[in-house]
């Protein structure tokens, strides 16, 4: 199966 | 003091076509360059960035950085105040909590002043880093709208995978699988309508398809979209404006479990 990741986790919080 | 006037005003109508299905309040980032806006879905699994160049308006004051919040869902009943050929000025005093915007009908014989509240709006800004993309893929924006709205009645996500031949859109549900391939196309002699792959390296990617519903609102705004992809890492979708600015979607991939 797939899994949705996070957009936060690719994008460092600035 | 802020104020912005937009000889196109629908050009804000247009963009708040494509923002207010994946956001319903977000921060507007006031500052002497142009007006930016950064915002999650509500289920952190996109994020949209927009960017308008101040040199866009045709008189554009911000003397000093600010941002202001807006409920999307009450800027959108404002904005049907605009008819589509009116201008729009938009106007912020930095020491009141509400934006007035002004629409004018270009024979100038219809003025309609619109007053809305801000909002204190709490938001995380990420960095975006400045990715170099496996593939690169320009095609005309409609044609994306089709194919995402088409493979959207057969299933939940697509994979997408672009090779040297082309992109391809793949989704399968109840109904069957459906494969959908965009070849190069240079033939034509509008390059709005053409095709471009630029591949550093083949790519596929899996996500989830009603995201790309919801990019697609933002058609209206250019002729051509391009979609960014590297291996596992977000998609970016992205309309410019010309040389105006630019609205971009970041949508995170699936993962194999």
């Amino acid at each position: 199966g797939n899994s949705q990741r996070s957009i936060k986790s690719f994008f460092l919080k600035s | 003091m802020f104020e912005a006037k937009l000889i196109q005003g629908n050009l804000i109508k247009k963009i708040m076509e494509g923002l207010k299905d994946l956001v319903t309040e977000a921060n507007f980032d006031l500052s002497p360059g142009g007006v930016s806006l950064q915002a999650m879905d509500s289920s952190h699994v996109a994020l949209v960035a927009l960017m308008l160049r101040g040199d866009a308006f045709e008189n554009y004051r911000c003397d000093r950085p600010r941002s202001i919040g807006m409920n999307l869902v009450n800027l959108s009943k404002v904005l049907k105040c605009a008819g589509n050929d009116d201008t729009m000025t938009l106007k912020a005093d930095d020491t009141q909590n509400n934006i007035t915007l002004v629409f004018e009908s270009q024979a100038e014989d219809k003025y309609a002043e619109v007053q809305m509240e801000l909002m204190d709006i709490d938001s995380e800004h990420l960095g975006i880093p400045d990715n170099t993309y496996d593939a690169i893929v320009k095609m005309p924006s409609a044609q994306f709208s089709q194919i995402v709205k088409d493979l959207s009645s057969i299933g939940d996500t697509v994979t997408v995978s672009v090779t040297k031949d082309g992109i391809t859109f793949s989704t399968s549900g109840d109904v069957g699988t459906a494969h959908i391939t965009c070849k190069q196309n240079t033939s034509m002699e509008k390059e709005a309508d053409h095709t471009t792959v630029n591949l550093e390296h083949p790519v596929t990617l899996t996500f989830a398809l009603r995201y790309f519903v919801t990019f697609a609102k933002s058609t209206s705004l250019s002729h051509q979209m391009s979609i960014s992809l590297s291996k596992e890492l977000p998609v970016m979708v992205e309309y410019a404006m010309g040389d105006m600015g630019h609205i971009r979607f970041y949508l995170a991939p699936k993962i194999d479990d």
